[in-house]
């Protein structure tokens, strides 16, 4: 399927490594994985992969607006931040940090010209294989409802993908 | 690689043009 030869042989690698020559990092994935995604979900394509994506919680308007006063809901919703999946998020001008961000390791999504409109194809989470399994799909399963909850996906729903060393697990 | 082009045949399907 368009996947070089040797990116191939590489995964096979990474997969076949075992405990003692298993690479030091969950980084030593990323390159590999990224590649195989970007082959296949081509920018040509209308796909973009983000690494280090970021999922911000959805937020209700400040709490200063008061229902039925159309005048000041628009001027506060106007300050509210727009995530690329079309969440209300945590204005820029509020002090302090964000909280709650999660950060998944890739995110694919189906792309466009808009800043707002991304739908979200797969999750990508990538762990050692000596890894605690269960914290790992418990991340993951968490990254899948908070994408979920934004709506931002096609009809065939949003697949999370736990890499777990040389074993991976869909969600 | 297998699991990511039968998903990516199946989104093409749906996915606006």
């Amino acid at each position: 399927g368009g996947v070089p030869v040797w990116l191939r042989k590489r995964l096979r690698a990474l997969c076949n490594s075992g405990a003692t020559k298993r690479p030091h990092f969950e980084s030593s994935w990323y390159g590999p994985i990224n590649g195989v995604s970007y082959t296949v979900f081509t920018v040509k394509d209308g796909f973009i992969i983000k690494p280090q994506a970021k999922f911000r919680d959805k937020v209700s308007p400040p709490s200063s607006v008061i229902p039925g006063r159309s005048n000041s809901v628009s001027s506060n919703t106007s300050n509210m931040s727009t995530s690329s999946y079309n969440v209300e998020a945590r204005p820029r001008t509020e002090p302090g940090p964000e909280a709650d961000i999660l950060e998944p390791d890739f995110v694919i999504c189906i792309a466009g010209s808009s800043l707002t409109g991304d739908k979200i194809v797969y999750i990508i989470e990538i762990k050692r294989g000596d890894e605690d399994a269960f914290k790992a799909s418990e991340q993951i399963t968490h990254y899948v409802k908070r994408a979920v909850s934004t709506g931002a996906m096609i009809s065939t729903g949003i697949v999370g993908l736990l890499v777990l060393g040389s074993e991976t697990f869909r969600i | 690689i297998q699991c990511f082009l039968d998903r990516k045949e199946e989104i093409m399907k749906v996915m606006p043009v």
